[in-house]
């Protein structure tokens, strides 16, 4: 398919004309054939989450190419989180400063 | 509780963006921005810019980069007394884990007294900040991934308030007024947090981000935790 880029005009984008300007806007390369056409199909998948996501919001939010386009989501989260395993379970305590209790 | 608050509008207290880079230390980047905004506010803008490498290098594990969380740091910063600058110390961020070096450079530019976790309550927590100053939040990353501006709407499905795998900082708060869909009907507005990410200043909106408050958005009342720099004496304002 055909992406319409939202700053150029009228005049739809092939999908991989976004994609070239996405590497060059990030630096990004792939060691070869087999991996860019695996990035390119993550990069059209995640155009189409981020319009998505566009769409529920409303105008609320934008969505779209981010340094992150060519990431799967399993991906990005491993990049990004801050620690395996979910959050620890925790009890909160309230302290009452007055009578010095917990 | 004031309508608004942003204290990216009060000069010192926020420190430039972070970029975290390949290293998971959002946690230690959202502690050391608690820090220093506490810091500055406390001093009147005097600004520091503290050690994220130190809290990366010198916490119980040793090896920040692979994740860790908030009050991690906080027990860090106590345990050494403070944190050295981040030109004494700077970000290197890499996976390899390194040697602490805290000890060498003894010079501290901040230190805390102790860390609080805040409540469970949005309207508890914008008071908070609005009049002690930002804090350490802990959100479900999931729809950053594609996120340009604006303020983010989430759901339960869309981001699941249970699962908070990013740390970030918590400096304002404010309403957008959102256009009636025809001239007869109100204008509505939707409350939104302001919040610094630490994935460089090309990201976001200069490297902040908005997501909307009061509905537990990707779980953003799991984890409000916040040093404390002193006892706590009078409310300071933020800017609205």
């Amino acid at each position: 398919g055909s992406f319409r880029s939202q700053d150029s005009g009228p005049q739809p984008l092939e999908l991989k004309e976004v994609f070239r300007l996405f590497q060059i806007q990030y630096n990004r390369t792939y060691s070869d054939p087999a991996e860019y056409a695996r990035r390119l199909d993550i990069f059209a998948h995640n155009l189409a989450q981020a319009q998505r996501l566009q769409e529920q919001h409303e105008g609320a939010a934008q969505f779209g190419v981010t340094p992150f386009s060519d990431l799967t989501e399993e991906e990005f989260g491993q990049l990004h989180q801050r620690a395996a395993g979910g959050a620890p379970n925790m009890s909160r305590k309230v302290w009452s400063q007055e009578r010095g209790q917990s | 509780t004031p309508a608004s608050c942003d204290w990216r509008k009060k000069l010192g207290v926020l420190s430039p963006i972070r970029n975290q880079g390949n290293c998971k230390c959002c946690w230690a980047v959202a502690a050391a921005g608690n820090i220093e905004a506490l810091w500055a506010i406390k001093y009147d803008s005097k600004s520091v810019e503290v050690s994220v490498q130190e809290l990366v290098d010198c916490g119980r594990c040793g090896n920040g980069c692979t994740g860790g969380w908030v009050w991690e740091a906080f027990i860090t910063t106590l345990n050494n007394s403070g944190l050295v600058s981040e030109e004494n110390y700077p970000f290197k961020g890499n996976y390899k884990p390194q040697r602490c070096q805290a000890k060498r450079s003894k010079e501290k530019v901040a230190w805390i007294q102790d860390f609080i976790m805040l409540p469970e309550d949005e309207n508890a927590i914008a008071r908070h900040v609005a009049t002690q100053g930002p804090i350490t939040v802990t959100i479900n990353m999931q729809l950053l991934q594609h996120y340009k501006s604006g303020v983010i709407k989430a759901t339960d499905t869309n981001c699941d308030p249970r699962y908070v795998d990013h740390s970030v900082l918590l400096v304002g708060f404010g309403k957008k007024q959102v256009a009636a869909s025809s001239p007869r009907r109100p204008t509505r507005a939707t409350p939104y947090w302001i919040l610094k990410n630490s994935w460089g200043a090309d990201w976001g909106e200069q490297g902040y981000f908005r997501l909307q408050r009061g509905k537990n958005s990707c779980g953003i009342t799991k984890y409000p935790i916040t040093a404390r720099v002193d006892k706590p004496v009078k409310p300071v304002s933020c800017p609205p």
